[in-house]
């Protein structure tokens, strides 16, 4: 397709037709668009180094350096439409592949990521992100929620008490990420809700990322005594399988959205399944 | 007999902050998940035995625990069966639904007997390998259900073509 996008009445996509990537999301019912460039990336997990023997491991978050490494530079795609779904899937790698969807009536973008089995015969840790890129003037600010509950806003390399000295600079910024992360410039915010706790940042301005999954090789010498290396049920690796939604709106009103939406995703209905007719429930 | 307290001895055995946090060793990590596990297990007869007395029905309630890759016994085995909806929100909700299906076509009835349009689109091959050797139903039915404040509705579902041979899906080449 020259020309991939998924739309509802909603909100456009719009996807680069070379490398496969998120381009630029359009919310068609208060006309206004946002540039989007939306990838999975993993940090080279630190084995310890000349400034401090602090590996990477399951309590302590360390890469070895600030730049992300990108799982692929393309993606191979496929688009599906139909009248109740529109999907684009994205397969980065072996192990890292997604699937983007719109839905009538549903005024957000679904993202459904699996990555794992983490390759690591490479002997790296690696602890792999989807990083959201925008050109939203943020300076430095983002917003996590604690719990579901209060938004709290953040500040790159900096703490409201105390004068603080930053030592790591991707670590020293992630925070906890209950419910939902964004950022916003005056007019206009980007949401994505998390359907668990995840680990979150802003590391550039207009960026968003969140931790999707890590496998480690090293451990941190913090009580544990081995390193976060889940095998899974096959013994080579695991595989995760979550969700993002990712919301577009004026920065007036995103919250009229991303309130309910959160708690939607947190508590979803209960889903049982009965042969032939059934239970007689009443409403 | 169903039993809620093994689910609720296992989560609150899961609020250690080694359980919150994943700092766990990795056999307490799988014990944490067996008791997980185990307790939903029981919790699901207790839930199903409540909902067959709601419902006045002695036929089994299935739980689907592997949706996230389309594995669903019932479903894909099954012509003619029900979907139950539980919202636990104080708004009503629509909710979309996926199931795996071995058939190309489906006839699906909202709660008051009239028509939801339903579709049938193949798996995803990354969810076609998750599977494993078991590989499962080539294909998911797709609709949109809903759900009113703090009840239940039910949608069912009635195969009508016969299941045909799928291929497995690919991905284009490059």
């Amino acid at each position: 397709d020259p020309e991939p996008q998924l739309e509802n009445e909603y909100l456009r996509i719009r996807f680069d037709p070379i490398t496969g990537h998120l381009l630029e999301i359009q919310n068609l019912a208060k006309g206004f668009s946002l540039p989007v460039f939306q990838s999975f990336y993993w940090y080279n997990a630190s084995a310890g180094d000349g400034l401090s023997p602090q590996a990477s491991g399951a309590y302590i978050f360390r890469p070895n350096t600030s730049t992300p490494i990108p799982v692929a530079k393309h993606a191979a795609t496929r688009l599906l439409k139909t009248a109740l779904v529109q999907e684009l899937h994205q397969n980065f790698s072996a192990w890292c592949s997604q699937v983007l969807r719109l839905r009538p009536g549903h005024p957000y973008l679904e993202l459904e990521w699996t990555v794992g089995p983490i390759p690591v015969a490479d002997g790296l840790g690696k602890e792999v992100i989807s990083r959201f890129e925008t050109p939203l003037r943020t300076a430095g600010r983002f917003y996590t929620d604690s719990n579901g509950r209060q938004v709290l806003e953040r500040r790159r390399d900096f703490r409201p008490t105390w004068n603080l000295s930053q030592s790591e600079p991707v670590a020293g910024n992630y925070y906890p990420v209950n419910t939902r992360i964004f950022i916003k410039d005056e007019k206009v915010q980007l949401t994505v809700l998390t359907d668990r706790s995840q680990g979150g940042s802003s590391i550039l301005d207009g960026s968003l990322e969140l931790m999707v999954h890590r496998r480690l090789l090293n451990d941190d010498n913090r009580g544990l005594g081995e390193p976060l290396d889940e095998p899974g049920a096959d013994g080579r690796g695991l595989v995760v399988r979550g969700q993002h939604l990712v919301l577009l709106d004026t920065a007036a009103a995103a919250a009229d959205q991303h309130r309910p939406r959160a708690q939607e995703m947190v508590t979803p209905p209960s889903v049982v399944l009965a042969p032939g007719p059934g239970p007689r429930l009443r409403w | 007999p169903g039993d809620s307290s093994m689910l609720r001895e296992a989560v609150a055995v899961a609020q250690h902050h080694d359980a919150v946090a994943g700092t766990e060793r990795q056999h307490v990590a799988d014990d944490y998940a067996r008791q997980l596990a185990k307790g939903w297990d029981s919790c699901q007869v207790l839930v199903a035995n409540a909902l067959s007395i709601l419902g006045g029905t002695k036929e089994p309630l299935i739980f689907c625990n592997a949706l996230n890759i389309s594995v669903c016994p019932l479903s894909e085995t099954t012509p003619h069966f029900t979907v139950i909806l539980y919202n636990p929100l104080a708004w009503g909700v629509t909710w979309p639904v996926r199931l795996p299906v071995r058939a190309t076509s489906y006839a699906v009835t909202d709660p008051q007997g009239q028509p939801v349009a339903s579709q049938v689109v193949p798996v995803s091959s990354v969810t076609w390998w998750l599977r494993g050797s078991t590989r499962g139903a080539p294909g998911e039915l797709l609709f949109q259900a809903w759900a009113p404040p703090l009840g239940f509705s039910t949608f069912e579902v009635k195969q009508l073509s016969p299941g045909a041979p799928w291929e497995p899906p690919r991905w284009p080449s490059g």
